[in-house]
């Protein structure tokens, strides 16, 4: 399998996490 | 969380001093850091009335950090349409009379909140991912937690 080094994997955690915030739908701006 | 969130709030730039727990605990920095998130909301108005000549005055800072409490509670009752959970609701005396950073740490993180929802979240979380993974490993819990104790 890919020899993933574990900083590079918790560096994709992040960024997932991140770009699907920036893709979240905020409350109800007024 | 409370470091953590103290780095990210030193990039915002506020003319009150930021550089450690104590210098936070009168608020005046943190009432600056949401004047910039949401100008709107955190108005002028409402920033003038958060006393900048703090010194060591006990009464002074309680009062300032429960407007800004109150103002981030209205802010995601009315404007994000939820409430925030009793569990993350800081106790402000214990960041007024001890200046316990993790009270504080709760305080930071309901205005991280404010912050990844707010119109220009864009700009504050690219802000966030220059940060070292340890440093965004801690972001991401907190806005986790936020985000599993929403209730609309």
């Amino acid at each position: 399998g890919a020899n993933t080094k574990s900083g590079s994997s918790n560096e994709g955690v992040l960024a997932n996490f991140f770009n699907s915030l920036l893709t979240r739908k905020s409350g109800c701006p007024m | 969380l409370c470091d953590s969130l103290l780095l990210w709030l030193q990039t915002f730039n506020t003319t009150a001093p930021c550089r450690d727990v104590q210098e936070l605990t009168n608020g005046v920095a943190m009432a600056q850091v949401l004047h910039q998130i949401d100008a709107a909301w955190f108005d002028e108005p409402w920033l003038g009335r958060i006393k900048e000549d703090v010194s060591d005055n006990r009464r002074i800072k309680s009062s300032n950090l429960k407007k800004i409490l109150q103002q981030i509670m209205s802010y995601y009752h009315e404007y994000l349409g939820q409430q925030i959970s009793e569990e993350l609701v800081p106790d402000l005396s214990q960041i007024t009379d001890h200046s316990d950073p993790t009270e504080l740490g709760r305080l930071l993180q309901l205005i991280l909140g404010c912050a990844v929802h707010c119109e220009k979240k864009q700009e504050h979380i690219q802000n966030i991912m220059t940060f070292e993974e340890s440093v965004q490993h801690v972001i991401m819990t907190a806005i986790q937690e936020l985000m599993s104790k929403e209730t609309l």
